[in-house]
């Protein structure tokens, strides 16, 4: 494993968005991960549609709340192709679902992992590196108040309420940490990324984890 | 300044001024908490926490609004050498 390793330095990563009064942090996490890995496959990063996802994927809640791993399991059981977030604007509420002609452009996943790697984060840094960025869902309480710096106290596992992927890590310092987009905006954080510890699964990082290939 | 920067529009003296400002003054107390160094030992790189955006929303708003990810249990994964031992 490299000591520091970070999928926005190939350009692989898309800008860090603002979810603003939608719940919708879950679909933020997915989109984002699909949109790098097909940028991975295919050499072109393209904003797919979060909106769709809230709008569309029926076993979550749109800006009420879902979970990654249903979205998920949804995209992966309908095949539904990903359509550019131009195409399918973010309206910060939850709307009916679109349709679009199957012979437009758009990203559809053909299978997804999803696992636990709490006490094995040494080998999601390397999940990490096969698979590109991992959706993870995280103890967010104390980041109403984070401006910077690497989380590593304040912060619980297994009470997981927010949804985040995680984009690389970095072991050149004394405390290793994970990078991690947000979907709060560039002001917040680090221009909207996050720092992590790595190991004693800080913030519950580990507990739910997923990658989905294109 | 909070007000100007994060371009709140209050009316000052008004209830909702008044609540703001209460939740505001908590999260200062919040802050202080967060960054002491008896609770949480400064080391190079720790976390700060202070004032942003959300320095105006109570605690519950803000996990009403942006803390709305549902917890799902997964497998543990399970490593090539683990697997290669059973």
């Amino acid at each position: 494993l490299p000591a520091r390793f970070d999928w926005r330095d190939k350009n692989l990563v898309t800008p860090v968005r603002n979810q603003l009064s939608c719940g919708g942090c879950w679909a933020f996490s997915i989109v984002g991960g699909i949109e790098s890995a097909y940028a991975i496959n295919e050499n072109l990063l393209e904003e797919l549609s979060v909106q769709q996802v809230i709008d569309c994927s029926y076993e979550d809640n749109g800006c009420n709340g879902g979970s990654t791993i249903n979205a998920l399991h949804w995209l992966n059981k309908t095949r539904v192709k990903l359509v550019r977030a131009s195409e399918y604007e973010f309206k910060a509420q939850t709307g009916i679902c679109h349709y679009f002609p199957s012979s437009d452009f758009g990203v559809s996943i053909r299978d997804y992992k999803a696992y636990n790697f709490s006490d094995i984060e040494e080998e999601m840094m390397t999940q990490l590196i096969n698979l590109g960025p991992l959706a993870a869902t995280v103890d967010a309480v104390s980041w109403q108040d984070y401006l910077g710096g690497i989380i590593q106290y304040h912060c619980s596992s297994g009470e997981a309420n927010h949804a985040v992927l995680i984009t690389g890590f970095d072991r050149t310092g004394d405390i290793p940490y994970w990078i991690v987009k947000n979907s709060w905006g560039s002001t917040w954080g680090i221009d909207g990324y996050v720092h992590i510890k790595i190991g004693q699964n800080v913030c519950g990082i580990a507990d739910t984890v997923s990658a989905a290939r294109v | 300044h909070f007000l100007t920067r994060y371009g709140r529009r209050y009316s000052p003296g008004s209830l909702e001024f008044q609540k703001r400002e209460h939740f505001f003054q908590e999260s200062i107390r919040r802050h202080e908490y967060l960054n002491s160094p008896v609770l949480a030992p400064y080391e190079n790189n720790s976390a700060i926490y202070g004032i942003n955006r959300f320095s105006d929303l109570s605690p519950e708003e803000f996990k009403a609004i942006y803390l709305q990810s549902k917890a799902v249990e997964l497998p543990k994964y399970v490593t090539t050498s683990a697997k290669e031992a059973i």
